[in-house]
């Protein structure tokens, strides 16, 4: 564990509690995208598998089971609890155009052709596109609320703060895990557009960010 | 033991 892998869990943690408690307290999920959320409740449940199978440390396991259950109750506040407010008229991302690609690079391109290696392959590149129908709903809407983007912010920066830890596990113990850098990279590189907006706009204190 | 045991990050 080095502090930038600290760091970003702890970002991908208060982005997720920023985006619960949005929809928990406003009652509302106007704005969001469910499909989003299903990928990255989907990420979670393929790449978390080995909780069953082996045990790393408290704080991995621990971890492993409140990203799940954030997930999953994320979802449903969107799909039933809320569901009334969610807008998919405005989330209309074609998400088989992600899933489709993305299982068949997994079988193509993973390191063991072997089940659990196979799904884990498959969160790891569904990950790095899982945002895509969130920041295409906000280009369609032309505007988000400023807690939306400060729950993109957080997602977009732990990502980045494990590129940092790949560059400092590297250095310090030769680690390096391929398909994790070049999707997490990715990954990163769709937040660029947004990260620039967040800075330009949200900071500056005009409240939502309206796009131009 | 293949990488897949191996991920230690989350």
């Amino acid at each position: 564990m080095n502090i930038f892998r600290l760091l970003g869990d702890m970002c991908h943690l208060v982005a997720i509690i920023i985006l619960f408690l949005k929809i928990w307290r406003s009652k509302s999920c106007a704005g969001i995208s469910g499909k989003s959320q299903v990928l990255f409740a989907l990420v979670f449940t393929t790449r978390y598998l080995d909780l069953f199978t082996s045990f790393i440390s408290v704080y991995n396991t621990v971890m492993k089971v409140v990203f799940l259950v954030l997930a999953y109750a994320t979802v449903y506040l969107i799909y039933l609890r809320f569901r009334s407010t969610y807008n998919s008229e405005s989330d209309s991302f074609r998400v088989e155009f992600l899933l489709v690609p993305v299982a068949g690079l997994s079988f193509l391109e993973n390191y063991a052709f072997a089940p659990l290696e196979i799904l884990w392959t498959f969160s790891i590149y569904l990950e790095s596109v899982a945002i895509l129908p969130q920041l295409f709903m906000i280009t369609k809407t032309g505007e988000a609320e400023s807690i939306t983007t400060h729950y993109l912010f957080f997602l977009g920066l732990y990502r980045a703060l494990y590129l940092a830890n790949w560059v400092w596990r590297y250095h310090t113990e030769g680690f390096f895990d391929q398909i994790a850098v070049v999707s997490g990279v990715v990954q990163t590189i769709f937040y660029c557009d947004f990260f620039y907006l967040y800075f330009t706009k949200v900071l500056r204190g005009s409240g939502k960010m309206t796009l131009p | 033991d293949g990488p897949a045991s191996g991920k230690d990050e989350l």
